[in-house]
């Protein structure tokens, strides 16, 4: 039985997708098979493994059609997860691409009944088959990250150590919360991951200080540091493991990978 | 009649609040009467210019309501634009503030007749009582955003000069055709701006060339440096022209400012 972990933060680009695609790589190199789901329109979890975006017909939303009610009425016809994962060019890592239909599809599932759970149900068929399924969002906390944070196990928040990003940190536990108390009671919080930290800077240790003082026991030892070749890497197409494995980049999330391995006790 | 102008970009953490925060802040230096409205319910705008966000009763989401067809219906009370405008510590610069209200506003609004022009509606009343209305929209290119571009006179795109950044143009850019031909046709570009400039980055250079060969005629000649100042300026609620005049990040957004004013031919 694979387990789900969801990347979520409403506040935008403080590192979901960074962090999703190289968590991804780093545990398929560790030979855990893996599953990266791209639940965000702008598919950058889907490019940054060199996926061409033109080339995918159906995405995660064509799975979650299947479960909707009345899916008889529609003439979309529904696929199945299994059907539609890709393999990349990195070993034990696959993808469950994105496309442009996500981006209508909380409006569309907006009125029916068990919405919350169409992403859980699509993904049920698979979760066998992975060790890891990781589930990049986008920077938003509406129907699309409510569903993915019901089908998670665990949830992943990069806080990036920038001052705009620690203030929305209250309102998305908050979210947490909520979907703990009435769509998912099994979700944890794996852990608040701080992203592109820069030890030059007064602003990003402050965060780190403040972060620390109200959560710490849910801080990650592992701390991303601010490393352009884990900006770089997308613009080829590959995580930065393959990239640049020496980088600062690649050795924070190689880490990270071993530090969630670890408080799973797998080996 | 002031000039409505949004910042719009669904790429996460591009600086779409920084420019509407030290750009309104700069035409307010330069003594245009300005109005900042936060459209995003991380409410980063309101709070980068100092105000306590658990005093805000009524955001511009109270505002549109007014402007439902059945809004006798419902039980809150419709607010007009003029009364919860908010003076800042800054001369000339006033601001609509965000609150938790607006996370709820794009599902609220889905089914109502008129839904697009709702926050056109609202600011109607308060548009001659400004020279500048700049607008600042959450990461997405859901029914809030698409309120501000068929609000808005035109509108600014930042572009961070990153890989994931450059990829989301070409469906932004779709995005605002569309509210050109059936919502909004006066609405135009006022140009593309690009943000987080690191002259020692390869790929910041990279973006710069590839931005200008695709889209010359519609890039500022302003280039916002990535400058630490910016960042650490809304930790103490104010825009960087308050926190630090000399920095390069306050040159760059009086610059912007002027360069906007020239293009607009106002002194
Ligand atoms: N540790 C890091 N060092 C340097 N650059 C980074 C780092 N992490 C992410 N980046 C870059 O910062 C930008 C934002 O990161 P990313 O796109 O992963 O954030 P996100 O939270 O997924 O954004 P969105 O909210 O739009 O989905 C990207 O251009 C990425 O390449
Ligand atoms: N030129 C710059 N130099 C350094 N830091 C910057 C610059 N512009 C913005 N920042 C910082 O980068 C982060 C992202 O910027 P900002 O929040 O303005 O982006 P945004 O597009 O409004 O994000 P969101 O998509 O979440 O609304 C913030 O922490 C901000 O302080
Ligand atoms: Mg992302
Ligand atoms: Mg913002």
């Amino acid at each position: 039985m694979g387990k789900i972990i969801c990347l979520a933060n409403q506040k935008g680009g403080v590192g979901k997708t960074t962090t999703a695609i190289n968590l991804a790589a780093s545990l398929a190199t560790l030979e855990y098979k893996t599953l990266l789901v791209d639940t965000d329109p702008q598919a950058n979890a889907s490019s940054g493994v060199g996926i061409e975006l033109t080339e995918v017909e159906d995405s995660i939303y064509s799975c979650m059609l299947e479960y909707l009610p009345d899916v008889e009425e529609s003439d979309e016809e529904p696929v199945a997860a299994k059907d539609i994962i890709l393999e990349t060019e990195f070993p034990n890592l696959y993808l469950l691409p994105s496309n442009d239909d996500l981006a209508g599809a909380e409006v569309e599932i907006v009125d029916e009944t068990g919405r919350e759970f169409l992403m859980k149900k699509a993904l049920e068929e698979v979760v066998d088959d992975f060790d890891f399924i990781i589930l990049d969002c986008s920077p938003s906390l509406g129907l699309l990250t409510i569903n993915s944070l019901t089908a998670a196990d665990s949830v992943i928040i990069p806080v990036q150590c920038e001052y705009f990003a620690l203030e929305g940190l209250a309102k998305l536990l908050n979210t947490i919360r909520l979907v703990q108390q009435g769509l998912n009671p099994n979700l944890e919080i794996e852990g608040i991951l701080l992203t592109m930290y820069d030890r030059r800077l007064n602003l990003s240790n402050l965060v780190i200080e403040d972060v620390h003082k109200h959560f710490q026991h849910l801080v990650f030892e592992t701390v991303v540091h601010r490393n352009t070749r884990l900006s770089e890497a997308p613009s080829f197409g590959m995580p930065v493991l393959a990239f640049d494995a020496k980088s600062k980049g690649a050795v924070n999330y190689m880490n990270l990978a071993k530090e969630i391995l670890k408080k799973n006790e797998m080996p």
